[in-house]
């Protein structure tokens, strides 16, 4: 029986640690030490993703609401903490067992701003820029039993920059050094943000597709006699990963909600 | 018609790029910003079928038929926006993001964007120091009528201003901010609301990365040339 096809969002059970504070390797973490919680002591904590690093502390009360009062004010920066401070690894475990010929990926949909994926052992690079999706085909390295191991350290932005006593218009601007958000060394409107926006920010999921995926299809429209002739232009991306020719049959249909359930096509 | 179904084979390992045949449609429901009629979508699923494998992959995307078109006024010096052929008055909010935690939940999303429809807004900017936003944001705005104004991220601190002087180069690395840009052009291309492209917060970016923006999101030859049909057929009629 193949698992089911399509995407799965892994939103739930995240744990994260202070880079600083795990001893253990990506290799490990994924294989024979998996964290947990507790005991009492442990770095690991409940983590907010998508979310970033200062998410995480605030959901775990490891620091104030920097959005009450002055609190932002007893948040150390990373200019003064150092991007170690910042850099966390997230952790998770999700089932998935695909059939022979289906395909697994990975995929995060935006991380800010490089990172490192492990999963049962393996490791992956996550590239810099914090507006670019990430697929990584998993196929071959799920665990055979189902039950995979999946562990990512979130670098900080390079150029993190520093704030100025007097704060200011985007800080010292270093943080435009990178493809960044840039508001995060403060601005006419905001205080500067402590992590520079840290962290797994968007949507993480898995999905599961036969040999041929479909990759990022285009809708266009164009309208004549003062748009009461339209035509729909649909252009589509695929991908075969199997090892044989693939005869598809690729098919487009466009429906209509007209009351309830019933649709028109 | 709006149903079709065609046959590609595809070479081991191999990556290709179809286009269906166009689809007709007469008098489609319009999709409409806040304030000037409805969102109308229409439901797009795209399905492919292997033969002695079954249903493949599958996508859907909810689609909205308008056609956005957008000038500078020589007079004013304002950009000028019309809706399926109606001028439209814009009454815009600037937007940075919904959280600085970037906690941004489906629900949030909803909220603030139907606050800003509430409000008789008809148009969001996201401002160019802040987030090309997700794909939830885009889908609220299709859903309650907000156009969007999408700016890349170039501000002040990328262009030589500021105190200190900023790099006045843009990021450090060009080939990267492009690469960013094109993968956030695919994430948000088909949503109905996306109005506008701009280069970044009131201002040009560096020469090259505003070329390459420029040529990358210019019209396909294909719809230029039915743009100059339907310009011709309006002056002989």
């Amino acid at each position: 029986m193949a698992v089911e096809m399509g995407k799965t969002v892994l939103d739930k059970g995240w744990l994260a640690a202070r880079s600083t504070e795990v001893d253990l390797t990506g290799v490990q973490l994924t294989t024979t030490h998996p964290p947990a919680i507790s005991p009492a002591g442990s770095p690991w904590m409940e983590a907010h993703v998508p979310g970033t690093v200062l998410a995480t502390l605030l959901k775990n009360k490891l620091i104030p609401d920097p959005f009450y009062g002055l609190e932002n004010e007893s948040i150390i920066d990373i200019a003064d903490s150092g991007r170690e401070y910042y850099t966390f690894w997230f952790f998770t475990s999700f089932q998935c067992k695909p059939m022979s010929n289906q395909h697994v990926n990975l995929n995060f949909r935006a991380i800010n701003y490089s990172g490192e994926v492990y999963l049962n052992g393996h490791r992956r690079v996550l590239p810099k820029g914090m507006f670019r999706r990430h697929s990584l085909d998993i196929t071959d390295i799920l665990h055979p039993d189902g039950q995979n191991l999946l562990a990512v350290i979130i670098y900080p932005p390079d150029h993190p920059g520093r704030i100025p006593p007097e704060g200011g218009q985007g800080g010292d601007h270093e943080i435009g050094k990178d493809v960044a958000t840039q508001y995060v060394e403060g601005w006419d409107w905001i205080a500067p943000i402590r992590d520079r926006n840290t962290g797994i920010w968007d949507e993480v999921s898995v999905s599961v597709t036969g040999p041929v995926k479909i990759v990022d299809p285009h809708l266009v429209s164009s309208f004549f006699d003062g748009c009461r002739r339209v035509y729909l232009h649909a252009t589509t991306e695929l991908v075969n990963n199997s090892a044989s020719v693939a005869e598809c049959d690729l098919n487009i249909q466009v429906t209509t909600e007209l009351e309830g359930n019933v649709c028109l096509v | 018609e709006h149903l079709q179904k065609e046959h590609v084979s595809i070479l081991p390992g191999g990556h290709v790029q179809y286009t269906f045949p166009e689809a007709f449609f007469y008098k489609p429901n319009l999709w409409w910003p806040n304030g000037m009629g409805k969102q109308s979508l229409y439901n797009v699923e795209i399905s492919v079928e292997v033969k002695g494998f079954g249903e493949s992959d599958s996508w859907s995307h909810p689609f909205g038929f308008r056609k956005i078109e957008s000038h500078i006024d020589s007079a004013t010096g304002g950009r000028l926006f019309k809706v399926n052929d109606q001028p439209i008055f814009i009454r815009g909010g600037n937007w940075i993001l919904s959280d600085g935690l970037l906690r941004l939940s489906d629900e949030r999303y909803k909220t603030d964007i139907k606050f800003h429809a509430d409000m008789n807004f008809n148009m969001i900017r996201c401002w160019g120091g802040g987030l090309a936003e997700r794909p939830e944001f885009y889908h609220y705005c299709d859903i309650y009528g907000l156009l969007v104004w999408q700016e890349f991220w170039i501000t002040g601190d990328v262009d030589g201003r500021g105190d200190p002087v900023s790099n006045p180069d843009g990021p450090l690395d060009h080939d990267l901010f492009m690469f960013c840009a094109r993968d956030t052009v695919k994430l948000l291309r088909n949503h109905p609301s996306l109005a506008l492209w701009v280069g970044g917060n009131e201002q040009v970016p560096p020469d090259d990365i505003n070329t390459a923006l420029k040529n990358d999101l210019k019209l396909h030859p294909y719809f230029q040339k039915i743009n100059e049909t339907e310009n011709l057929t309006k002056e002989l009629s």
